[in-house]
């Protein structure tokens, strides 16, 4: 099984759009895949139609009880080969709750690897915020994937990002690749095609060389729970996700 | 000095653009205005030029070192009557330090209290996540405004938003009028004016009668580091928030 997690410390530039759009490709091409929520506003949890507030079995008990099987907490969604670790709203007490104990940091990584017979592919939707469980992700997956706007403060945040990123890779001692992928571009407006150049520029070989677009089905897609890319593969936000997932497919790092 | 605090747990929907462009306004008006971020992310604190990984003086100071004088920690902007109590990276490690230590949630409120003479209206910008500095941020705050984008996954997250509001403002026997602010509205698309209509019907008197529309010069603005309000005046998101201050500062509850 390989594990991609998806994240940003910046809000609403697409990690859940992206986790569940690429979910709906890895499944639609007959990859048995698990999608993980360990955001404690459970975005990714409410998409597919569970309440986050409502949830009792979830990422969070693999924290309470660390000897849990965590096939148990697993739910199903309407599609075939598509299931998801949901998450409750009682994840946001963690970091308070853990404090500065030790040891937390493989919790989400122990969990997937036993689950690792089970599916070729893990995404893991992390939380707009630098705390255990976003530490949990960079630990437990193989690959990062960092959807970045194509506009000015979310460039900004970006190199905060990365800084953090190689704090956390240096303490662990992990070789952690990325790959930095421009999402809501609209080539009308210069902020935004500056903020592309300015980003091909400066991360190269780190950013994927196409962009997802703006897209407004994105939205008819996420009231309706379904994957855009099941509910219209041809549009433009789709096979923009579609030709991601190639790169991704054919080992970005020679994976 | 009033003090209002802008926060939701989704992301990316708008909370800095509200904090920026009505602070603009307010100094335009010549209201003595502070914003304050308490975002570890740092976005509003970029967007004035500052680095939130630099900051050494900000919100952070409060925390670590309760008796320090709270006006030492402000920096000055280019605008007039617009100051800023800057964030820092270190922000993101509070809730794990401070753990299940009691007594944090008024820190804020009582720095704020020692400021009211030099302001008249104080800003505090939220991250997009339940912790203790959101808390505090509510225990702070006369009134709170929360940007809701007019999509369907938002309208979900709105409700655990106002559940989470509940259970704060009851522990600690407030009452916190609030103000709910649909942003980046697509009149273009069924899926925004259908969430408009849900969030109206089912929020009545707690909703803007208006809406902030979707407006690519915000993203124009934040490059220049300028409020939309004082770049554009003219520009529909700016003329929508002007509005809005309209209907804040004639005493939405009274106040
Ligand atoms: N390419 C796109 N074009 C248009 N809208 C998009 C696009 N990608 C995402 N969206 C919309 O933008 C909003 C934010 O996306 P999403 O919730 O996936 O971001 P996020 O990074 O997961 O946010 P959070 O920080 O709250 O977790 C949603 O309404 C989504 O439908
Ligand atoms: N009405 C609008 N029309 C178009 N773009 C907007 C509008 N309001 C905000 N934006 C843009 O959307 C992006 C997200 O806005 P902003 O950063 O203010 O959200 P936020 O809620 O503060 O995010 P975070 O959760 O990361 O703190 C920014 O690029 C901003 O320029
Ligand atoms: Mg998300
Ligand atoms: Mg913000």
């Amino acid at each position: 099984m390989k594990v991609w997690a998806v994240a940003n410390q910046k809000g609403g530039v697409g990690k859940t759009t992206t986790a569940v759009t690429l979910g709906g490709l890895l499944a639609a091409r007959g990859y048995k895949t698990l999608l993980v929520d360990i955001d404690p506003h459970g975005s990714l949890t409410s998409y597919f139609g569970y309440s986050a507030d409502a949830v009792e079995r979830g990422v969070y008990t693999l924290f309470q009880h660390r000897e849990s099987d965590p096939s148990i907490l697993i739910s199903p969604t309407r599609f075939d080969n598509l299931q998801i670790l949901p998450a409750s709203m009682a994840l946001a007490t963690l970091d308070r709750q853990l404090g500065t104990q030790s040891g937390m940091g493989l919790v989400l990584h122990k969990a997937l690897k036993q689950l690792s017979g089970r599916y070729d592919y893990a995404l893991i939707d992390c939380p707009p915020v630098l705390g255990v469980l976003m530490v949990n992700a960079l630990a437990a997956c193989d690959h990062l994937l960092i959807p970045v706007q194509t506009e000015f403060l979310a460039l900004k945040g970006l190199e905060r990002m990365l800084r953090t990123l190689s704090m956390i890779t240096r303490s662990r001692n992990i070789k952690l690749p990325f790959t930095i992928v421009p999402t809501m571009f609209d080539r009308r407006t210069r902020a935004s095609t500056e903020a592309l150049q300015q980003l091909q520029s400066e991360h190269q070989s780190d950013v994927w060389s196409s962009v997802v677009p703006i897209d407004t089905k994105f939205r008819e897609a996420s009231r309706e729970g379904v994957p855009l890319s099941i509910m219209l593969p041809q549009a433009r936000g789709a096979v923009a996700y579609n030709q991601l997932l190639d790169v991704l497919l054919s080992g970005v790092d020679g994976e």
